[in-house]
């Protein structure tokens, strides 16, 4: 099947917000996303990777304008969802490689991972899809990402891209 | 923007292979799907949530086609990564809500583990992008969670599809 990277996004308008040792057991995952949708609250990324364990984190990211909002109800609601408590980022950015075909190419990832690693860029969150890979990395660095990612896959920057530094 | 969700998809061939306590430091990422990418093993779902710790776990998912030669490259790199270990959990299935627009949509999510949720049905690893909504849960509860899912979003089962229970 055809794959082709179409090109690289990013975007600093992230918070990232991480439900802390939550309970994993059916409901808790509801219970959050019901009382952002409730409050009109967009949610970019959800991320949750599991231990064998009776806890786990739960993260989300939402745009900076909503996080002071998005604290307050997902504090409220830590009593009732027995989470440990709730962390708030807003060091981070994301950076995404966009294209199709990806799952069946594995090499895309390896060498947008390759990228970021060479210009000494640590990958703090990873989620992927189909047509698109996914990293949070802290803003500061989101520039230098973006052009390291353009150069690995040899994209043209379009008008408007960042500028190679 | 157009919210629509087109379908529920789920599929069983899906092994989780889990690196864990990997130092959270750039190449890390890099080093394992090169190593993938080079013996040709497909990767689905890259998921990776960090905490702020020295160490993270990074997970990912495969067809369990692959899973013991992938459990081979990567338990050979173990050394070389640093990491406590490998996990490999081939009790997992895969179910997806597709549609587009859903970010602009948190009802769309919340809907889901609703249905999950009402099911009994545990929630063990989540990954989102615009146009699909992902989690991994017990192999044995996929045939209830697709018609769950089914149930609340109203959607008509398609020719071929799991049958409601
Ligand atoms: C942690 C959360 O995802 C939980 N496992 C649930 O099913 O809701
Ligand atoms: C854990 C892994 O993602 C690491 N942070 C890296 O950048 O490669």
């Amino acid at each position: 099947r055809e794959m082709y990277v179409s090109g690289v996004t990013h975007d600093t308008n992230v918070a990232k917000l991480t439900v802390i040792e939550v309970p994993d057991k059916p409901g808790i995952a509801f219970t959050i996303f019901d009382a952002l949708a409730k409050e009109r609250i967009n949610v970019d990324m959800i991320v949750q990777s599991t231990k064998a364990e009776a806890v786990t984190d739960l993260l989300f990211t939402i745009s900076k304008d909503d996080s002071r909002r998005a604290v307050k109800i997902i504090e409220d609601l830590i009593p009732q969802l027995g989470a440990k408590g709730l962390h708030c980022d807003e060091s981070v950015a994301k950076v995404s490689v966009v294209g199709a075909g990806m799952v069946t190419h594995p090499g895309v990832a390896a060498l947008m991972f390759k990228a970021l690693a060479d210009s000494g860029i640590n990958i703090q969150v990873i989620s992927t899809s189909e047509i698109r890979i996914s990293c949070l990395i802290d803003q500061s660095q989101v520039e230098k990402a973006v052009e390291a990612i353009h150069r690995a896959f040899q994209l043209e920057l379009e008008p408007g891209e960042i500028p190679a530094a």
